[in-house]
């Protein structure tokens, strides 16, 4: 790994380590390499939209690393908001009765 | 409207940082916490009600897969009152699980529930007065939130798409130090003009944020925070004593 690495970009390197870092602090593993590549991918991502929102903010807000830096958009909005809404569609529409309940036997 | 009002700072009202982890349940977070927040300021009672209670007894019964803050307040009328966290404590699963109402003691309990007026004054005025209350959120730009008034336009946070629901606990301005402190000592506006905000309180646990909460910009209907403003109602309309916020 290590004469590997040594071929990267030095900003690739960098922000391995940011993900490490990110990774302990958060407690997060991925089951298999391409899991890990992907993470990384969203990770990288995530941080480049931070800079975006912070630049575009007009009050002062910081963006940056939290733990939700290695979900896509869509995922985050799946786990952590309320349910998914499609533009235009009235809130009361949106609800689905049942049909996608897991239950265990 | 005074200039600033932060219900945190009253005892009893600043309840533990609620965290949903991967349920859908902000919905119920953001009504348990609007209830629990109204029952100390009007009858001086620190409660901590069930959360589960609001998700297994939603009339959908899916309460981890999303619902909304009238949903909870319905239920919490059909129950006639919640239980205490402590008695049906929060599970957070996506198993659905039997609505266990009746077998405990309720702790509190609303008299009805209301959605002001989309007005940020009147929400304010609203707010100083009565208590917190909840609103629903475009919960873009929280992802990557860190500290700070987030001041968004239509562009940056959609204000017609909110997704996320949480608990309104007060409104202030910044003063010129954060704002120095915040952009480096590069203002790019209004270098010294104070920055008024609302204080919100999330449900995604204490590392999230400014310790759990976050600002959003006050005047702008930043991120759609005036579409759903919901509040309880605790005691009977006329039969109270007026409150003020620290």
């Amino acid at each position: 790994d290590s004469l590997w690495e040594k071929d990267l970009d030095p900003d690739l390197l960098k922000l391995k380590q940011v993900f490490e870092l990110f990774r302990a602090q958060y407690d997060r593993s991925y089951s298999n390499p391409k899991e890990y590549a992907r993470r990384l991918e969203i990770f990288a991502h995530n941080l480049a939209q931070a800079r975006k929102m912070e630049a575009e903010d007009l009050g002062t807000a910081e963006f940056g690393m939290t733990p939700f830096s290695d979900l896509t958009e869509e995922e985050f909005e799946q786990l952590h908001g309320h349910q998914k809404i499609t533009p235009g569609e009235t809130p009361g529409v949106g609800i689905k009765v049942g049909s996608e309940v897991m239950v265990e036997s | 409207v005074p200039p600033s009002c932060d219900w945190r700072k009253l005892k009893g009202v600043k309840s533990p940082i609620k965290q949903q982890g991967n349920c859908n349940c902000c919905w119920a977070m953001a009504a348990a916490g609007n209830i629990e927040a109204l029952w100390c300021i009007r009858y001086n009672r620190s409660v901590q009600v069930s959360v589960q209670e609001l998700l297994d007894c939603n009339r959908c019964g899916d309460g981890c897969k999303g619902g909304f803050v009238w949903d909870a307040f319905i239920t919490v009328l059909n129950n006639s009152g919640l239980a205490s966290e402590k008695d049906y404590p929060f599970r957070g699963s996506l198993k659905r699980h039997k609505c266990l109402a009746n077998n405990y003691k309720k702790v509190a309990w609303i008299q009805d529930f209301i959605m002001l007026q989309n007005n940020e004054q009147t929400i304010a005025q609203y707010l100083a007065t009565h208590g917190p209350i909840t609103v629903t959120i475009n919960m873009k730009l929280l992802q990557q939130y860190k500290k700070g008034v987030i001041k968004a336009t239509p562009a940056t946070c959609d204000p017609y798409l909110v997704n996320h629901s949480v608990l309104l606990v007060g409104f202030g301005k910044t003063n010129s130090t954060e704002r120095r402190r915040a952009k480096g000592g590069h203002s790019r506006l209004h270098p010294h003009r104070p920055i008024p905000y609302w204080i919100l309180k999330n449900s995604w646990g204490a590392e999230w944020g400014e310790e759990g909460y976050f600002r959003l910009h006050r005047g702008s209907n930043t991120c759609g925070i005036t579409k759903f403003p919901l509040t309880a109602r605790v005691d009977l309309q006329g039969k109270k004593a007026p409150v003020s916020c620290p």
